[in-house]
């Protein structure tokens, strides 16, 4: 395993956390978006059914249930805790998830490595998590005061596949036959969804000013 | 069995 593979899995566990903590602690899910978080262990529900067919190492095994666990905790609590869910934006989370996630299914089943069960749903994560931020960035245009966690659970999680881009640059250099154009193109679509982002998370931080983005 | 390698990514 490579530096960036390791730092890209490290942001995305940083990210959960800073997360986990906000709901936890605080005790609030304002402005996180629900339908993202709902995407979210929906591809991982799909990417790891191999969970227990097909054995990596003891560290994907693990990072596999850290993410499992973490994506439908998440949901539990900003849909079942008692003070965590009032604090959901409901009305500005209107992404329409619902709609996003037949066309990755449709496309999973037309794009994949090899036409098997495992790997059908392996590709429809991959294109689902390509878009699954996308509630969450319009739930962020929409939010007046957004907080400092929130916005560095956004900013963790777009550090993560900016690592992984870099991580397959140097896969593609040390391994033989490291080619891979479904996670590629997927990884690359998804990492540009963030570009707006970081380009006001910078500016914020640069200039020492809340982060706000336009609408 | 192109994919085999990626597989272990997350």
């Amino acid at each position: 395993m490579n530096l960036f593979r390791l730092a890209g899995d490290m942001t995305h566990l940083v990210s959960v956390v800073v997360l986990l903590l906000k709901i936890h602690t605080i005790k609030s899910c304002a402005g996180v978006s629900l339908k993202t978080q709902e995407l979210y262990a929906l591809v991982f529900a799909a990417r790891y059914l191999d969970l227990f067919v097909h054995f990596v190492s003891l560290y994907n095994t693990v990072m596999k249930l850290v993410f499992l666990a973490s994506s439908f905790t998440i949901v539990w609590y900003m849909r079942r805790h008692k003070i965590v869910r009032r604090t959901y934006d409901k009305e500005h989370d209107t992404f329409r998830h619902h709609f996003i996630v037949l066309p990755c299914l449709v496309l999973g089943l037309l794009l994949n490595e090899k036409f098997t069960f495992r790997e059908v749903m392996w590709a429809f994560s991959i294109y689902l998590e390509a878009v699954a931020i996308l509630p969450q960035l319009v739930l962020l245009q929409r939010t007046r005061n957004i907080d400092n966690l929130t916005a560095q659970y956004v900013f963790f999680l777009g550090a993560y596949r900016v690592l992984y881009i870099f991580n397959w640059i140097y896969r593609y250099f040390t391994e033989p036959h490291f080619v891979h154009w479904i996670s590629w193109i997927a990884g690359i679509v998804q990492t540009l969804l963030y570009g707006d982002f970081f380009y006001y998370y910078i500016l914020s931080w640069k200039n020492n000013v809340k982060l706000e983005l336009p609408a | 069995n192109s994919g085999s390698n990626l597989k272990d990514e997350l």
